[in-house]
Protein backbone atom coordinates (compact mmCIF):
# COMPACT_ATOMS: atom_id res chain seq x y z
CA UNK A 1 0.00 0.00 0.00
CA UNK A 2 1.71 3.40 -1.12
CA UNK A 3 1.08 5.25 2.65
CA UNK A 4 2.56 2.17 4.64
CA UNK A 5 6.42 3.69 4.13
CA UNK A 6 5.32 6.97 5.24
CA UNK A 7 3.06 5.60 8.31
CA UNK A 8 6.39 3.69 9.28
CA UNK A 9 8.31 6.95 9.02
CA UNK A 10 6.17 9.16 10.73
CA UNK A 11 6.07 6.59 14.00
CA UNK A 12 9.68 5.99 13.48
CA UNK A 13 10.62 9.92 13.96
CA UNK A 14 7.49 11.13 16.55
CA UNK A 15 8.48 8.00 18.50
CA UNK A 16 12.26 9.14 18.64
CA UNK A 17 11.21 12.61 19.47
CA UNK A 18 9.19 11.71 22.22
CA UNK A 19 12.02 9.64 23.58
CA UNK A 20 14.52 12.26 22.98
CA UNK A 21 12.28 14.66 24.91
CA UNK A 22 11.93 12.37 28.07
CA UNK A 23 15.70 11.85 27.67
CA UNK A 24 16.69 15.33 27.85
CA UNK A 25 13.83 16.51 30.21
CA UNK A 26 12.31 19.06 27.60
CA UNK A 27 9.57 20.49 25.69
CA UNK A 28 8.47 18.78 22.29
CA UNK A 29 8.89 22.30 20.71
CA UNK A 30 12.74 22.17 21.91
CA UNK A 31 12.99 18.39 21.18
CA UNK A 32 12.21 19.30 17.70
CA UNK A 33 15.02 21.80 16.94
CA UNK A 34 17.34 19.44 18.75
CA UNK A 35 16.81 16.71 16.45
CA UNK A 36 17.20 18.96 13.29
CA UNK A 37 20.38 20.44 14.78
CA UNK A 38 21.68 16.85 15.01
CA UNK A 39 21.42 16.35 11.20
CA UNK A 40 23.85 17.44 8.80
CA UNK A 41 23.23 19.80 6.01
CA UNK A 42 24.21 17.78 3.07
CA UNK A 43 20.95 16.39 0.78
CA UNK A 44 19.42 19.06 2.59
CA UNK A 45 18.32 16.83 5.58
CA UNK A 46 18.93 19.47 8.11
CA UNK A 47 16.17 22.18 5.91
CA UNK A 48 14.01 19.59 4.83
CA UNK A 49 13.95 18.79 9.01
CA UNK A 50 13.16 22.42 9.62
CA UNK A 51 10.39 22.67 7.04
CA UNK A 52 8.74 19.66 8.78
CA UNK A 53 8.46 21.39 11.71
CA UNK A 54 7.32 24.08 10.43
CA UNK A 55 4.50 22.38 8.71
CA UNK A 56 3.24 19.98 11.34
CA UNK A 57 5.09 20.94 14.89
CA UNK A 58 2.35 22.65 16.50
CA UNK A 59 0.56 19.59 15.50
CA UNK A 60 3.00 17.18 16.93
CA UNK A 61 3.30 19.46 20.09
CA UNK A 62 -0.01 19.68 20.73
CA UNK A 63 -0.83 15.92 20.43
CA UNK A 64 2.65 14.62 22.61
CA UNK A 65 1.98 17.97 25.05
CA UNK A 66 -1.96 15.78 25.42
CA UNK A 67 -0.44 12.32 25.99
CA UNK A 68 -1.00 11.19 22.87
CA UNK A 69 1.76 8.09 21.43
CA UNK A 70 3.56 8.22 18.05
CA UNK A 71 0.61 5.64 16.75
CA UNK A 72 -2.25 7.98 17.69
CA UNK A 73 -0.22 11.13 16.17
CA UNK A 74 0.34 9.55 13.15
CA UNK A 75 -3.22 7.96 12.60
CA UNK A 76 -4.69 11.78 13.79
CA UNK A 77 -2.12 13.57 11.03
CA UNK A 78 -3.26 11.20 8.33
CA UNK A 79 0.69 9.57 7.99
CA UNK A 80 -1.04 6.17 8.63
CA UNK A 81 -4.42 5.40 7.17
CA UNK A 82 -6.59 2.84 8.23
CA UNK A 83 -7.99 0.91 5.03
CA UNK A 84 -11.83 0.12 5.20
CA UNK A 85 -12.03 -3.56 6.37
CA UNK A 86 -8.63 -3.99 7.40
CA UNK A 87 -7.52 -3.92 11.02
CA UNK A 88 -5.80 -0.36 12.50
CA UNK A 89 -2.24 -0.97 12.43
CA UNK A 90 0.14 0.35 15.28
CA UNK A 91 3.83 -0.22 16.83
CA UNK A 92 3.06 0.41 20.76
CA UNK A 93 0.38 -1.00 23.11
CA UNK A 94 -3.35 -0.01 21.92
CA UNK A 95 -4.90 2.80 24.26
CA UNK A 96 -6.86 2.03 27.36
CA UNK A 97 -10.19 3.78 25.82
CA UNK A 98 -11.26 2.82 22.60
CA UNK A 99 -9.03 3.88 18.78
CA UNK A 100 -12.02 5.06 17.98
CA UNK A 101 -12.78 7.20 20.80
CA UNK A 102 -8.82 8.58 21.44
CA UNK A 103 -8.19 9.28 17.45
CA UNK A 104 -11.72 11.71 18.21
CA UNK A 105 -10.18 13.41 20.78
CA UNK A 106 -6.91 13.47 19.29
CA UNK A 107 -8.39 14.80 16.07
CA UNK A 108 -10.43 17.50 18.17
CA UNK A 109 -6.93 19.02 19.23
CA UNK A 110 -5.93 19.52 16.12
CA UNK A 111 -9.18 20.60 14.25
CA UNK A 112 -8.53 23.26 11.46
CA UNK A 113 -4.98 22.59 11.03
CA UNK A 114 -3.56 23.93 7.84
CA UNK A 115 -0.95 20.71 7.88
CA UNK A 116 -3.78 18.63 7.11
CA UNK A 117 -4.68 19.73 3.83
CA UNK A 118 -0.81 18.84 2.69
CA UNK A 119 0.03 16.13 0.59
CA UNK A 120 1.20 13.05 2.49
CA UNK A 121 4.05 11.61 -0.12
CA UNK A 122 7.74 12.28 -0.06
CA UNK B 1 6.24 17.22 -1.54
CA UNK B 2 8.93 16.02 -4.19
CA UNK B 3 12.15 18.27 -3.63
CA UNK B 4 13.21 16.35 -7.32
CA UNK B 5 10.08 19.02 -9.03
CA UNK B 6 12.37 21.99 -8.43
CA UNK B 7 13.10 23.23 -11.76
CA UNK B 8 17.42 23.42 -10.85
CA UNK B 9 17.08 20.23 -9.45
CA UNK B 10 15.32 18.09 -11.71
CA UNK B 11 18.25 16.82 -14.10
CA UNK B 12 20.52 16.27 -11.50
CA UNK B 13 17.80 14.25 -9.47
CA UNK B 14 16.81 12.17 -13.18
CA UNK B 15 20.47 11.59 -13.38
CA UNK B 16 20.78 9.79 -9.76
CA UNK B 17 17.30 8.08 -10.45
CA UNK B 18 18.98 6.30 -13.65
CA UNK B 19 22.27 5.31 -11.98
CA UNK B 20 20.15 3.83 -9.09
CA UNK B 21 17.90 2.07 -11.43
CA UNK B 22 20.72 1.08 -13.93
CA UNK B 23 22.87 -0.13 -10.64
CA UNK B 24 25.65 1.60 -12.71
CA UNK B 25 27.75 4.99 -11.42
CA UNK B 26 26.18 8.10 -11.10
CA UNK B 27 29.69 9.22 -11.71
CA UNK B 28 31.20 7.79 -14.90
CA UNK B 29 32.60 9.98 -17.17
CA UNK B 30 34.29 7.42 -19.59
CA UNK B 31 31.30 4.87 -19.04
CA UNK B 32 33.26 2.14 -18.24
CA UNK B 33 30.93 1.32 -15.09
CA UNK B 34 33.84 2.22 -12.37
CA UNK B 35 33.89 5.02 -10.90
CA UNK B 36 36.39 7.74 -8.77
CA UNK B 37 32.99 8.59 -6.57
CA UNK B 38 32.18 6.76 -3.39
CA UNK B 39 28.46 6.16 -3.16
CA UNK B 40 25.87 6.26 -5.58
CA UNK B 41 27.13 2.84 -7.11
CA UNK B 42 30.59 4.03 -7.40
CA UNK B 43 33.68 2.50 -5.79
CA UNK B 44 31.90 1.50 -2.71
CA UNK B 45 30.50 -0.96 -4.98
CA UNK B 46 33.09 -2.22 -7.74
CA UNK B 47 36.69 -1.07 -7.45
CA UNK B 48 37.73 2.42 -7.72
CA UNK B 49 38.37 3.61 -11.47
CA UNK B 50 42.20 4.65 -12.14
CA UNK B 51 41.25 6.43 -15.17
CA UNK B 52 37.98 8.20 -15.56
CA UNK B 53 38.43 9.09 -19.04
CA UNK B 54 39.77 6.11 -20.91
CA UNK B 55 37.26 3.31 -21.00
CA UNK B 56 39.78 0.87 -21.85
CA UNK B 57 41.19 1.30 -18.07
CA UNK B 58 39.43 -0.47 -15.41
CA UNK B 59 39.93 -3.05 -12.75
CA UNK B 60 40.01 -6.74 -13.53
CA UNK B 61 41.05 -6.64 -17.39
CA UNK B 62 43.91 -8.37 -18.21
CA UNK B 63 47.35 -5.98 -18.48
CA UNK B 64 47.64 -3.98 -21.72
CA UNK B 65 51.44 -4.34 -22.19
CA UNK B 66 51.58 -5.30 -19.24
CA UNK B 67 51.19 -2.28 -18.17
CA UNK B 68 54.75 -1.20 -18.96
CA UNK B 69 53.71 2.64 -19.34
CA UNK B 70 50.60 2.79 -17.73
CA UNK B 71 48.22 0.73 -15.00
CA UNK B 72 45.69 -0.60 -17.24
CA UNK B 73 43.85 -2.95 -14.52
CA UNK B 74 44.20 -0.40 -11.82
CA UNK B 75 45.91 -2.77 -9.32
CA UNK B 76 48.40 -0.32 -8.43
CA UNK B 77 51.21 -2.18 -10.04
CA UNK B 78 52.70 -0.79 -13.56
CA UNK B 79 55.68 0.50 -14.83
CA UNK B 80 59.45 -1.39 -15.41
CA UNK B 81 61.86 -2.83 -12.96
CA UNK B 82 65.33 -0.29 -13.97
CA UNK B 83 67.19 -3.45 -12.89
CA UNK B 84 66.64 -5.39 -15.91
CA UNK B 85 64.25 -4.00 -18.11
CA UNK B 86 61.34 -6.26 -17.27
CA UNK B 87 57.72 -4.60 -16.69
CA UNK B 88 56.62 -5.45 -12.87
CA UNK B 89 53.06 -6.69 -13.54
CA UNK B 90 54.85 -9.43 -15.59
CA UNK B 91 57.29 -10.28 -13.07
CA UNK B 92 54.61 -10.09 -10.31
CA UNK B 93 51.35 -11.48 -11.79
CA UNK B 94 52.61 -13.49 -15.02
CA UNK B 95 50.56 -16.90 -13.91
CA UNK B 96 49.72 -16.33 -10.84
CA UNK B 97 45.78 -16.58 -11.94
CA UNK B 98 44.32 -13.38 -11.05
CA UNK B 99 40.58 -13.85 -9.80
CA UNK B 100 37.91 -11.25 -9.53
CA UNK B 101 35.25 -11.14 -6.98
CA UNK B 102 31.39 -10.21 -8.48
CA UNK B 103 28.81 -10.79 -5.97
CA UNK B 104 25.06 -10.93 -7.74
CA UNK B 105 23.09 -10.24 -4.16
CA UNK B 106 19.72 -8.88 -2.54
CA UNK B 107 20.27 -6.41 0.76
CA UNK B 108 22.51 -8.84 2.62
CA UNK B 109 24.61 -9.09 -0.06
CA UNK B 110 25.11 -5.16 -0.27
CA UNK B 111 24.89 -5.20 3.74
CA UNK B 112 21.42 -3.10 4.24
CA UNK B 113 22.06 -1.49 7.58
CA UNK B 114 20.31 1.11 9.70
CA UNK B 115 22.37 2.63 12.41
CA UNK B 116 20.74 2.06 16.03
CA UNK B 117 21.94 5.46 17.09
CA UNK B 118 19.60 7.03 14.46
CA UNK B 119 16.57 5.49 16.48
CA UNK B 120 17.84 5.95 19.81
CA UNK B 121 17.29 9.15 21.35
CA UNK B 122 19.66 7.54 24.84
CA UNK B 123 22.28 7.42 22.64
CA UNK B 124 22.22 10.48 19.99
CA UNK B 125 24.15 13.16 19.62
CA UNK B 126 25.57 15.67 16.61
CA UNK B 127 27.76 12.95 15.69
CA UNK B 128 25.03 10.26 15.34
CA UNK B 129 24.11 11.22 11.73
CA UNK B 130 27.15 12.28 10.11
CA UNK B 131 27.46 9.12 7.77
CA UNK B 132 23.64 9.76 6.87
CA UNK B 133 23.98 11.09 3.92
CA UNK B 134 25.99 8.78 2.74
CA UNK B 135 24.00 5.93 4.12
CA UNK B 136 21.30 7.79 1.73
CA UNK B 137 23.14 8.26 -1.41
CA UNK B 138 24.35 4.01 -0.97
CA UNK B 139 20.75 3.00 -0.67
CA UNK B 140 21.23 2.31 3.18
CA UNK B 141 23.37 -0.29 2.27
CA UNK B 142 27.32 -0.24 3.01
CA UNK B 143 29.01 -2.78 0.51
CA UNK B 144 32.30 -1.27 1.69
CA UNK B 145 31.90 -3.07 4.68
CA UNK B 146 30.14 -6.04 3.43
CA UNK B 147 31.23 -9.58 3.57
CA UNK B 148 31.75 -10.36 0.44
CA UNK B 149 33.62 -7.52 -1.13
CA UNK B 150 34.16 -4.97 1.87
CA UNK B 151 37.55 -3.22 1.71
CA UNK B 152 37.32 -1.34 4.60
CA UNK B 153 38.16 -2.88 8.33
CA UNK B 154 35.02 -4.04 10.15
CA UNK B 155 33.14 -1.25 12.11
CA UNK B 156 32.35 -3.76 14.55
CA UNK B 157 35.97 -4.80 15.73
CA UNK B 158 35.75 -8.52 14.38
CA UNK B 159 38.76 -9.65 12.90
CA UNK B 160 37.34 -11.21 10.41
CA UNK B 161 37.71 -10.31 6.65
CA UNK B 162 35.59 -9.73 3.66
CA UNK B 163 36.25 -12.20 0.77
CA UNK B 164 37.65 -9.47 -1.50
CA UNK B 165 40.23 -8.92 1.02
CA UNK B 166 41.35 -12.78 1.15
CA UNK B 167 41.46 -12.87 -2.51
CA UNK B 168 43.24 -10.15 -2.12
CA UNK B 169 45.71 -11.15 0.06
CA UNK B 170 46.11 -14.59 -1.70
CA UNK B 171 47.42 -12.74 -4.94
CA UNK B 172 47.99 -9.18 -4.45
CA UNK B 173 47.23 -8.57 -7.98
CA UNK B 174 43.70 -8.84 -7.47
CA UNK B 175 44.12 -5.69 -5.88
CA UNK B 176 40.59 -3.50 -6.85
CA UNK B 177 38.92 -6.29 -8.70
CA UNK B 178 35.37 -6.57 -6.50
CA UNK B 179 31.80 -5.93 -7.97
CA UNK B 180 29.26 -5.85 -5.69
CA UNK B 181 26.25 -5.95 -8.32
CA UNK B 182 23.61 -6.23 -5.43
CA UNK B 183 20.11 -4.43 -4.60
CA UNK B 184 17.66 -4.24 -1.58
CA UNK B 185 14.59 -6.74 -2.65
CA UNK B 186 16.48 -8.44 -5.62
CA UNK B 187 15.64 -12.10 -6.22
CA UNK B 188 15.89 -14.91 -8.89
CA UNK B 189 13.76 -12.99 -10.88
CA UNK B 190 14.63 -9.58 -10.81
CA UNK B 191 18.22 -10.29 -11.08
CA UNK B 192 17.35 -9.81 -15.12
CA UNK B 193 16.71 -6.16 -14.46
CA UNK B 194 20.23 -5.39 -12.98
CA UNK B 195 22.69 -8.07 -14.29
CA UNK B 196 23.19 -5.95 -17.18
CA UNK B 197 25.36 -3.69 -15.14
CA UNK B 198 27.76 -6.69 -13.95
CA UNK B 199 31.29 -5.19 -15.89
CA UNK B 200 33.17 -8.58 -17.54
CA UNK B 201 35.06 -9.30 -21.00
CA UNK B 202 35.08 -12.37 -22.14
CA UNK B 203 38.16 -11.50 -24.70
CA UNK B 204 39.92 -8.82 -22.28
CA UNK B 205 39.20 -9.57 -18.53
CA UNK B 206 40.49 -12.32 -16.06
CA UNK B 207 38.33 -14.70 -15.17
CA UNK B 208 35.74 -14.17 -12.24
CA UNK B 209 34.47 -15.83 -9.00
CA UNK B 210 30.84 -15.29 -8.77
CA UNK B 211 29.15 -15.68 -6.25
CA UNK B 212 25.15 -15.82 -6.34
CA UNK B 213 23.47 -14.87 -3.00
CA UNK B 214 19.50 -14.42 -3.18
CA UNK B 215 19.32 -15.37 -0.17
CA UNK B 216 15.51 -14.53 0.48
CA UNK B 217 13.49 -12.78 -1.06
CA UNK B 218 12.50 -15.63 -3.40
CA UNK B 219 10.20 -16.74 0.02
CA UNK B 220 10.07 -13.33 1.42
CA UNK B 221 7.43 -11.01 0.86
CA UNK B 222 4.83 -8.65 2.89
CA UNK B 223 1.88 -9.94 1.30
CA UNK B 224 -0.92 -10.81 3.70
CA UNK B 225 -0.45 -13.69 2.67
CA UNK B 226 2.92 -14.40 1.91
CA UNK B 227 3.12 -17.95 0.26
CA UNK B 228 1.66 -17.84 -3.20
CA UNK B 229 4.16 -14.99 -3.95
CA UNK B 230 7.00 -17.23 -3.39
CA UNK B 231 8.97 -18.57 -6.15
CA UNK B 232 8.20 -22.14 -7.11
CA UNK B 233 11.29 -24.78 -7.67
CA UNK B 234 10.51 -24.22 -11.60
CA UNK B 235 10.56 -20.78 -11.68
CA UNK B 236 13.62 -20.61 -9.51
CA UNK B 237 15.12 -23.22 -11.82
CA UNK B 238 14.39 -21.21 -15.23
CA UNK B 239 15.56 -17.82 -13.94
CA UNK B 240 18.63 -19.36 -12.91
CA UNK B 241 19.29 -20.86 -16.09
CA UNK B 242 19.02 -17.51 -17.55
CA UNK B 243 21.20 -15.78 -15.25
CA UNK B 244 23.57 -18.52 -16.03
CA UNK B 245 23.17 -18.15 -20.26
CA UNK B 246 24.17 -14.50 -19.65
CA UNK B 247 27.00 -15.12 -17.32
CA UNK B 248 28.56 -17.69 -19.58
CA UNK B 249 28.10 -15.22 -22.57
CA UNK B 250 30.13 -12.47 -20.85
CA UNK B 251 32.86 -14.47 -18.14
CA UNK B 252 35.92 -15.43 -19.40
CA UNK B 253 37.10 -19.21 -19.26
CA UNK B 254 37.66 -20.19 -15.76
CA UNK B 255 35.38 -18.69 -14.40
CA UNK B 256 33.27 -19.98 -10.93
CA UNK B 257 29.89 -19.50 -10.35
CA UNK B 258 28.86 -20.56 -6.51
CA UNK B 259 25.47 -20.84 -5.44
CA UNK B 260 24.29 -20.00 -1.69
CA UNK B 261 21.56 -21.77 -0.33
CA UNK B 262 18.70 -20.12 1.47
CA UNK B 263 18.73 -19.85 5.42
CA UNK B 264 16.25 -21.13 7.35
CA UNK B 265 14.68 -17.87 9.02
CA UNK B 266 12.77 -19.65 11.63
CA UNK B 267 15.88 -18.30 14.41
CA UNK B 268 14.67 -14.49 13.67
CA UNK B 269 11.08 -15.41 15.43
CA UNK B 270 13.04 -17.81 17.79
CA UNK B 271 15.95 -15.35 19.26
CA UNK B 272 13.67 -11.60 18.70
CA UNK B 273 10.31 -11.98 19.23
CA UNK B 274 10.64 -11.23 23.37
CA UNK B 275 13.37 -9.16 23.10
CA UNK B 276 12.62 -5.61 22.93
CA UNK B 277 13.66 -3.35 19.72
CA UNK B 278 16.04 -0.27 19.78
CA UNK B 279 12.93 2.03 20.32
CA UNK B 280 11.33 0.33 23.21
CA UNK B 281 14.90 0.01 24.91
CA UNK B 282 14.10 2.94 26.62
CA UNK B 283 10.49 2.36 28.06
CA UNK B 284 10.21 -1.51 27.65
CA UNK B 285 7.20 -1.29 25.47
CA UNK B 286 8.37 -2.49 21.57
CA UNK B 287 9.38 -5.90 20.97
CA UNK B 288 10.55 -7.92 18.17
CA UNK B 289 7.39 -9.30 17.59
CA UNK B 290 5.16 -6.21 18.03
CA UNK B 291 7.26 -4.33 15.35
CA UNK B 292 7.23 -7.83 13.14
CA UNK B 293 2.73 -7.23 13.39
CA UNK B 294 3.07 -3.19 13.14
CA UNK B 295 4.96 -4.17 9.59
CA UNK B 296 2.90 -7.22 8.26
CA UNK B 297 -0.03 -5.49 9.21
CA UNK B 298 0.52 -2.35 6.84
CA UNK B 299 2.47 -5.21 4.74
CA UNK B 300 6.04 -3.34 4.43
CA UNK B 301 7.40 -6.07 6.38
CA UNK B 302 10.72 -7.62 4.31
CA UNK B 303 9.81 -11.30 5.53
CA UNK B 304 5.93 -12.00 6.64
CA UNK B 305 6.83 -15.43 6.04
CA UNK B 306 9.63 -15.58 8.48
CA UNK B 307 8.77 -12.33 10.86
CA UNK B 308 5.37 -13.70 11.94
CA UNK B 309 3.61 -15.23 15.13
CA UNK B 310 2.51 -17.85 13.28
CA UNK B 311 4.56 -20.96 13.12
CA UNK B 312 2.93 -22.85 10.67
CA UNK B 313 3.52 -19.87 8.29
CA UNK B 314 7.15 -19.98 9.40
CA UNK B 315 7.68 -23.60 8.85
CA UNK B 316 5.76 -23.31 5.20
CA UNK B 317 8.83 -20.75 4.23
CA UNK B 318 11.39 -22.54 6.00
CA UNK B 319 10.28 -25.37 3.56
CA UNK B 320 10.00 -23.64 0.22
CA UNK B 321 13.52 -22.13 1.26
CA UNK B 322 14.68 -25.59 1.65
CA UNK B 323 13.26 -26.89 -1.75
CA UNK B 324 14.73 -23.78 -3.43
CA UNK B 325 18.35 -24.63 -2.35
CA UNK B 326 17.94 -28.42 -3.34
CA UNK B 327 17.38 -26.78 -6.97
CA UNK B 328 20.15 -24.43 -6.68
CA UNK B 329 22.38 -27.58 -5.44
CA UNK B 330 20.87 -29.32 -8.02
CA UNK B 331 21.70 -27.07 -11.06
CA UNK B 332 25.29 -27.10 -9.65
CA UNK B 333 26.16 -30.74 -9.67
CA UNK B 334 24.04 -31.25 -13.00
CA UNK B 335 24.21 -28.37 -15.36
CA UNK B 336 27.32 -27.55 -17.32
CA UNK B 337 29.06 -24.74 -18.96
CA UNK B 338 32.11 -24.09 -21.08
CA UNK B 339 33.27 -21.01 -19.43
CA UNK B 340 31.86 -21.58 -15.86
CA UNK B 341 32.63 -24.50 -12.80
CA UNK B 342 29.25 -24.49 -10.77
CA UNK B 343 29.49 -24.86 -7.30
CA UNK B 344 26.54 -25.08 -3.95
CA UNK B 345 27.15 -23.86 -0.82
CA UNK B 346 24.72 -24.11 2.35
CA UNK B 347 23.78 -20.78 3.98
CA UNK B 348 25.48 -22.06 7.21
CA UNK B 349 23.99 -19.62 9.40
CA UNK B 350 23.36 -22.63 12.19
CA UNK B 351 27.38 -22.88 11.85
CA UNK B 352 28.46 -19.43 12.38
CA UNK B 353 26.11 -19.70 15.52
CA UNK B 354 27.74 -21.99 16.68
CA UNK B 355 31.05 -20.15 16.33
CA UNK B 356 29.92 -17.19 17.97
CA UNK B 357 28.44 -18.88 20.93
CA UNK B 358 31.79 -20.71 21.31
CA UNK B 359 33.53 -16.68 21.53
CA UNK B 360 30.85 -15.90 24.32
CA UNK B 361 28.16 -14.26 22.29
CA UNK B 362 24.65 -14.88 21.46
CA UNK B 363 22.24 -15.45 18.67
CA UNK B 364 20.70 -11.81 19.06
CA UNK B 365 23.91 -10.41 18.52
CA UNK B 366 23.90 -11.59 15.07
CA UNK B 367 20.99 -9.84 13.49
CA UNK B 368 20.29 -5.98 12.55
CA UNK B 369 19.10 -4.40 15.74
CA UNK B 370 16.39 -2.11 13.87
CA UNK B 371 14.97 -3.89 11.13
CA UNK B 372 15.47 -7.76 13.25
CA UNK B 373 15.99 -9.18 9.77
CA UNK B 374 19.34 -8.66 8.45
CA UNK B 375 22.41 -10.65 8.99
CA UNK B 376 24.56 -8.04 10.24
CA UNK B 377 28.43 -7.19 10.01
CA UNK B 378 29.33 -9.72 12.53
CA UNK B 379 27.55 -12.67 10.68
CA UNK B 380 28.30 -11.67 7.36
CA UNK B 381 31.91 -11.84 8.37
CA UNK B 382 31.99 -14.92 10.23
CA UNK B 383 30.06 -16.07 6.82
CA UNK B 384 32.33 -14.81 4.63
CA UNK B 385 35.58 -16.89 6.96
CA UNK B 386 33.27 -19.86 6.33
CA UNK B 387 33.05 -19.75 2.71
CA UNK B 388 36.73 -19.25 2.71
CA UNK B 389 37.76 -22.21 4.77
CA UNK B 390 35.15 -24.49 2.46
CA UNK B 391 36.71 -23.42 -0.62
CA UNK B 392 40.08 -23.12 0.16
CA UNK B 393 39.69 -26.73 1.33
CA UNK B 394 37.18 -28.35 -0.88
CA UNK B 395 37.84 -26.15 -4.31
CA UNK B 396 40.99 -24.31 -4.29
CA UNK B 397 41.26 -23.84 -7.78
CA UNK B 398 38.28 -21.20 -7.19
CA UNK B 399 40.93 -18.84 -6.10
CA UNK B 400 43.47 -19.29 -8.07
CA UNK B 401 47.17 -19.85 -7.17
CA UNK B 402 48.56 -17.85 -3.78
CA UNK B 403 51.18 -15.53 -5.15
CA UNK B 404 54.84 -15.89 -4.19
CA UNK B 405 55.23 -12.00 -4.82
CA UNK B 406 52.96 -10.89 -2.59
CA UNK B 407 56.02 -9.56 -0.17
CA UNK B 408 57.43 -7.49 -3.28
CA UNK B 409 54.41 -6.14 -4.80
CA UNK B 410 54.13 -4.83 -1.15
CA UNK B 411 57.38 -3.55 -1.00
CA UNK B 412 57.76 -1.61 -4.45
CA UNK B 413 54.20 -0.27 -4.82
CA UNK B 414 53.02 -0.13 -1.11
CA UNK B 415 48.80 -0.16 -0.32
CA UNK B 416 48.85 -0.07 -4.56
CA UNK B 417 46.86 3.20 -4.29
CA UNK B 418 44.14 2.39 -2.14
CA UNK B 419 40.56 1.05 -3.26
Amino acid sequence: PSNSHTCVGCVLVVSVLEQLAQVHNSTVQATMERLCRYLPEKLFLKTTCYLVIQMFGPDIVKLLTAGMNADVVCHTLEFCKQDAGQPLCHLYAPPKEPWRQTLEKARQLVEKSPALKRPRSG
Amino acid sequence: SDICSLPFLAKICQEIKLAIQNSVPFKDADSDKYSVFSALRGYHWRGRDCNDSDATVYPGRRPDNWDAHRDSNCNGIWGVDPSDGIPYEKKFCEGSQPRGIVLLGDSFGAHFHIAPEWVTAAQMSLNSFFNLPTALADELDWPQVSGVTGFLSSMSGIKEKSIYRRLRERNRCNHRDYQNISRNGASSQNLKQFIESLSRSKLWDHPAVVIYAMIGNDVCNGKRDPVPAMTTPEKLYSHVMQTLQQLHSHLPNGSSVIFYGLPDGTFLWDNLHSRYHPLGQLNRDVTYAQLYAFLNCLQVSPCHGWMSSNKTLRALTSERAKQLSKTLERIADSERFTNLNLFYMDFAFQEITEEWRKRGGQPWQLIEPVDGFHPNEVASLLLADHFWRKVQLQWPQVLGKENPFNPQIEKVFGDQGGH
